[in-house]
């Protein structure tokens, strides 16, 4: 099944932002997206997942460069929107497996997961669609997670490959 | 920049499954997935967001048939693994603004955002790529929601080029 993954990618360039416990009402969302475009900023990921009692957290990952101007926003946004609070985590970095059909693939996100844990790299979040499967590390086991994901996904598959032939 | 869009999805054969508050350390992710490789399902999105105190919620989206088969996989994980509790979702579908880009422009997530809230939709869940936008909403919303977003992205832009032409 390793033939469908491409390639094994990284991005350093990220800081992880969450407002956390806004209220998981119709509106929230297009609100805070509304505050985000009013900045200009370029977006990585947007993820939102399970909350507790009516709030939920709306985590996002944009450029270092545009921290100053994301925290500024939000301090405005945070006037008119009731929430727990903003972290910024600049100690992140994000690596991806890439390929068709990966995300739908349990064996290949548990290799992913797997092969984070033998190195005692924690995940912080996880987020997937058909094309990619990313998760957030710690910033300073992005390289390292990187070469064994690699050994993991793409050496070991042209290994295959040749043997194959 | 809607012609970055290039189609609305959905997928009503989704059931979401989250597992609240399990250990956030290393191993945690490829033990839950190892569990989901054993009992052969596949999967449709793995969301993991901010947590609280060294807790995570892990949540996914299954096929509607698969329910029964990872309902019994997790209850042996919970021997295994302490968590706060397990839940399986089948009131939601899932709704996605698919093309080139659209993730990392926030206008486009605020269209689709702001489209759904004008519909009184309430979003459960958000994740997404650099080529789609996933929503999780409740199920008896996707019929018009897909209407409306096509609305919003497809229909204008077609008038716009014919207006450009
Ligand atoms: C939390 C936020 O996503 C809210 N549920 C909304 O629909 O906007
Ligand atoms: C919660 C889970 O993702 C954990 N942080 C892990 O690395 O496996």
């Amino acid at each position: 099944e390793d033939v469908k993954v491409r390639a094994i990618t990284h991005n350093l360039d990220v800081v992880k932002v969450v407002l956390l416990g806004v209220p998981d009402k119709p509106g929230v969302a297009a609100l805070v997206l509304r505050t985000l475009v009013d900045c200009a900023v370029s977006l990585d990921m947007i993820i939102q997942s399970e909350g507790r009692e009516g709030k939920k957290d709306i985590a996002f990952v944009i450029p270092r460069e545009d921290k100053g101007k994301v925290h500024k926003a939000l301090e405005s946004l945070q006037k008119m929107l009731p929430l727990e609070g903003v972290t910024f985590d600049e100690g992140v970095g994000k690596v991806s497996v890439v390929g068709a059909g990966v995300a739908n693939d349990p064996r290949i996100a548990f290799r992913m997961f797997d092969t984070l844990a033998r190195l005692g790299v924690n995940i912080d979040m996880i987020s997937t669609s058909n094309l990619r499967i990313s998760c957030l590390i710690p910033r300073d086991r992005v390289a390292e997670s990187v070469s064994a994901l690699h050994e993991t996904f793409i050496e070991d598959s042209e290994v295959m490959l040749r043997e194959g032939s």
